[in-house]
């Protein structure tokens, strides 16, 4: 452990912190995309199959366990909370996300470390977890506007990204044989993804005017 | 390599 991944992994659960207090204090899911959420809760299920195979320390197993929850949580929440659940903007999170899961999966079958079943899915979670923000960017591009705490839950996850780039090339430098080819190439696409909508977001706050991402 | 070590990261 590192203090690079530390700090990621510590605005990571801010990240869900600040959607939960979200969700808990408004009574409200405006702005938030199901879409971008149940792709979470499917990476978490499918990165953590080594739950049941591999222990690495309790700090690794509860933290595992908190993101499969918490996700599992919010997604139940929007779903099902009587309250919560009408305020989802349905007609506005109309992402096409099965193909995000389909080409994900299509990629893990061609790019994993190992040929098994538990390698494939922590691949395919890689390559989804890269993408899963991208609902969330339409729904937000089509609302047009952002409050301030969806705005801080995308911030802390980009910068749990950022983070863990810082992390991989500390690891990289001090330990020897240390590669992370599939990890690496997609925290990078998926940091570019937080990154853009973050010069957008920037423009449209300094401007006080409507968030507007490109088409 | 590494890369098929065990996972440590979340």
């Amino acid at each position: 452990m590192n203090i690079f991944r530390l700090a990621g992994d510590m605005t990571h659960l801010l990240s869900i912190l600040v959607l939960l207090l979200k969700i808990y204090a408004t009574k409200s899911c405006s702005g938030i995309s199901r879409k971008t959420q149940e792709l979470y809760a499917i990476v978490f299920m499918a990165r953590y199959l080594d739950l049941f195979t591999d222990f690495i320390s309790v700090y690794n197993t509860f933290m595992k366990l908190i993101f499969i929850a918490s996700s599992l949580a919010i997604v139940w929440c929007m779903r099902f909370h009587p309250v919560v659940r009408r305020s989802y903007d349905r007609e506005l999170d109309t992402f096409r996300y099965f193909f995000l899961v389909g080409a994900s999966f299509a990629l893990a079958l061609v790019w994993h470390d190992k040929f098994t079943l538990q390698e494939v899915f922590w691949a395919f979670s890689i390559y989804l977890e890269a993408v899963a923000i991208l609902p969330q960017l339409v729904l937000l591009q089509r609302s047009g506007n952002v409050d301030n705490l969806t705005g801080q839950y995308v911030f802390f996850l980009g910068a749990y990204r950022a983070f863990y780039i810082l992390n991989w090339i500390y690891r990289y430098m001090t330990e020897p044989r240390f590669t992370r080819w599939i990890a690496g190439i997609s925290g990078v696409v998926q940091t570019a993804l937080y990154a853009d909508f973050f010069y957008y977001y920037f423009i449209s706050w300094k401007n006080n005017s409507k968030l507007k991402l490109p088409a | 390599s590494s890369s098929t070590d065990v996972k440590d990261e979340l």
